[in-house]
């Protein structure tokens, strides 16, 4: 089954 | 000194009611140009960006700007004191560590006032940089609502699949599977039921139905919702904030904006 990402994986802090 | 009045309280209500499962705890920003909050949910998974326009406020001051933390769950608590016909204002002195909310009833004798304590919490902002997306899905948000709401009696994600005939939202579980396509359409006398896709490429990527369907709270702000996808970056859900004026006027104040980071095979 698929893996669930990060929303930080995608979006640096800023 | 921030002040800020909006004449139809009821939009603040639909505003905590679609954020503070997904949050619990986050701050507003608040500039001359308006309130924002950015927060991600405890898993990190999903991130919700709320604004609103200062100018669509009946009366908005902001002397310098301020960051107001607080629990959204006790603000939406506090929020359910207000009638849907109250003017809700928002008062914070500089420097105060509470803030005041005043809600006026349409009678204009009762007046309620209310405090809520302001927190001092750790700011994880994320940059979202300008992008432009592949597919963009323009559809009536209530129907959106009901294909997740659906598909997640099916299995925990959806895979939203674009090609030229249409949108497919399809889900797989141990009973089985579903799917639901809609192809574009246009009335002329019902626009809210409009479903509009535009495409570069085809595209299909999977998302858990648990955060969309958190997503989907904020269907009571507009009758109409935005999707737009790209390979490899989270889904936008977009709902614009309306708010209905007693002349049954439209106007839009803000918008909520919610990121989803899509699952991914191994």
């Amino acid at each position: 089954s698929a893996n669930q990402t990060k929303i930080e994986h995608y979006y640096g802090l800023r | 000194m921030f002040e800020a009045k909006l004449d139809r309280g009821i939009v603040l209500k639909k505003i905590l009611d679609a954020i503070n499962q997904l949050v619990n705890e986050a701050s507003w920003e608040c500039t001359s140009s308006g309130m924002s909050l950015q927060a991600m949910d405890t898993s990190h998974v999903s991130l919700v960006a709320v604004n609103l326009n200062g100018d669509g406020f009946s009366k908005f001051r902001c002397d310098r700007n301020m960051v107001l933390g607080m629990n959204l769950v006790n603000l939406s608590k506090i929020l359910k004191c207000a009638g849907n016909d109250d003017k809700v204002t928002i008062k914070a002195a500089d420097g105060d560590d509470k803030i005041k909310l005043i809600f006026e009833a349409p009678n204009e004798y009762e007046v309620s006032q209310y405090e809520i304590k302001l927190m001092n919490l750790d700011a994880e902002y994320l940059g979202i940089p300008e992008t432009s997306y592949n597919v963009t899905v323009k559809m009536p948000a209530a129907k959106f609502q009901r294909i997740c709401r659906d598909l997640n009696q099916i299995g925990d994600a959806v895979t939203i699949s674009c090609t030229k005939s249409g949108v497919d939202f399809s889900a797989t579980g141990d009973l089985g599977n579903g799917s639901v396509s809609l192809s574009q359409n246009s009335s002329f006398d019902k626009p809210e039921d409009n479903v509009t896709i535009s495409m570069q490429e085809p595209l299909s990527q999977t998302f858990a139905l648990k955060y969309l369907n958190q997503f989907t709270k904020a269907t009571p702000l507009c009758s109409q919702v935005t999707l737009s996808l790209s390979p490899d970056v989270p889904l936008v859900v977009e709902y614009k904030i309306i708010e209905e004026n007693e002349e049954d006027s439209k106007n839009e104040i803000g918008h909520i904006r919610y990121y989803l980071a899509p699952k991914i095979d191994d």
